[in-house]
C-alpha cells in the first residue's frame, strides 16, 4: 500500500508544470525515503531529477517500493481538477495499475477523486557522479527566467562565464548580439534575492535556449536557482522546493566540433 | 559549429 498526503496540491502542479514541457512521461519511484523521478528529454539532452521527501508530506506511507510511470498530460489533466487550497493524497496498492488522486478543500466542503491508469515505461536509471564544480552561483529564479527569456530572442544558445568578477550570459544571432553581466550582490539579509557566486576557476560554457526555457517553467516553485558550472559537465540548474526536497536539471553543453 | 552533446556522453547507465 501506498498513500502520500500533501498539504499543498498546488506545489504539486507546479512540480508538474515544471516537467512537462521536457517528458512525455515519467516512472515516479516511491520508497521509504519519499517519491523520486529521474527522465531523460527525448533527445537525451537534459535529465530531470525530482526528490520529494517522505517527511515534507502530511501523511506518508509505503510498504513495499513502488515504481508508478504516468502520461504527464493525464496527469496534468487530473490536476487541472484540483482548488488551489486542495490538499491531495495519492494511493496505490501494491502491484496496481492504477493510481488514485484524491483532493480535498480545506473545510472538506468539497471532496474528489480520480483515478488513473499507469503505465510500464522502459525506464533507464542514470548514475550521476559527484562532481566538484567550478563555479556555483545562486540567483532569483525570476531573474534568471528574464535573462534567458530575453536572451533567446536573438540566439539558440547562451553562453554562461563566470569570473570572480560576476556572471555574464551572452547570445548571438543574425539581428546581432546581447550580453547581461549580473555581479554579486552583498544583500546578504535576503539571500533569495542576492547574486552569490562560489568560483573556484572561471568556467564559460555553451547551452540551448530551448532547453534553458524550459527549466525556467520551475520558477514557481522556488525563489532563488542555483547554476553549477564545470568543464565538460553537464550544468546543474537547480531548485529547491522549501520543505519538500528539490527540482534539478542537468543539461549537456554545447561543444565546438 | 556547435555540437549538442548527450547526457548519456556524460552519465552511464546504473
Amino acid at each position: 500500500m501506498f498513500e502520500a498526503r500533501l498539504a499543498s496540491s498546488a506545489t504539486f502542479k507546479k512540480v508538474l508544470d515544471a516537467i512537462k514541457d521536457l517528458l512525455n512521461e515519467a516512472s515516479f519511484d516511491c520508497s521509504d525515503a519519499g517519491i523520486q523521478l529521474q527522465a531523460m528529454d527525448n533527445s537525451h539532452v537534459s535529465l530531470v531529477s525530482l526528490n520529494l521527501k517522505s517527511d515534507g508530506f502530511e501523511k506518508y506511507r509505503c510498504d513495499r517500493n513502488l515504481t508508478m510511470g504516468m502520461n504527464l498530460a493525464s496527469l496534468s489533466k487530473v490536476f487541472r481538477c484540483s482548488g488551489s487550497d486542495d490538499t491531495v493524497t495519492i494511493k496505490a496498492q501494491d502491484d496496481a495499475d492504477t493510481v488514485t488522486f484524491m483532493f480535498e478543500a480545506k473545510k472538506q466542503e468539497k471532496i474528489s477523486d480520480y483515478e488513473m491508469k499507469l503505465m510500464n515505461l522502459d525506464q533507464e536509471h542514470l548514475g550521476i557522479p559527484e562532481t566538484e564544480f567550478s563555479c556555483i552561483i545562486k540567483l532569483p529564479s525570476g531573474e534568471f527566467a528574464r535573462i534567458v527569456r530575453d536572451l533567446s530572442q536573438f540566439g539558440e544558445s547562451i553562453v554562461i562565464s563566470c569570473t570572480k568578477e560576476g556572471v555574464k550570459f551572452s547570445t548571438q544571432g543574425d539581428i546581432g548580439t546581447g550580453n547581461v553581466k549580473l555581479a554579486q550582490t552583498n544583500n546578504f539579509d535576503k539571500e533569495d534575492q542576492s547574486v552569490i557566486i562560489d568560483m573556484q576557476e572561471p568556467v564559460s560554457l555553451t547551452f540551448s535556449c530551448e532547453y534553458l526555457n524550459s527549466f525556467t517553467k520551475a520558477t514557481p516553485l522556488s525563489n532563488q536557482v542555483t547554476l553549477s558550472l564545470c568543464d565538460n559537465v553537464p550544468l546543474v540548474v537547480e531548485y529547491q522546493i522549501p520543505d519538500l526536497g528539490h527540482l534539478k536539471y542537468y543539461l549537456a553543453p554545447k561543444i565546438e566540433e | 559549429v556547435r555540437h549538442q552533446k548527450t547526457i548519456k556522453d556524460y552519465f552511464k547507465t546504473k
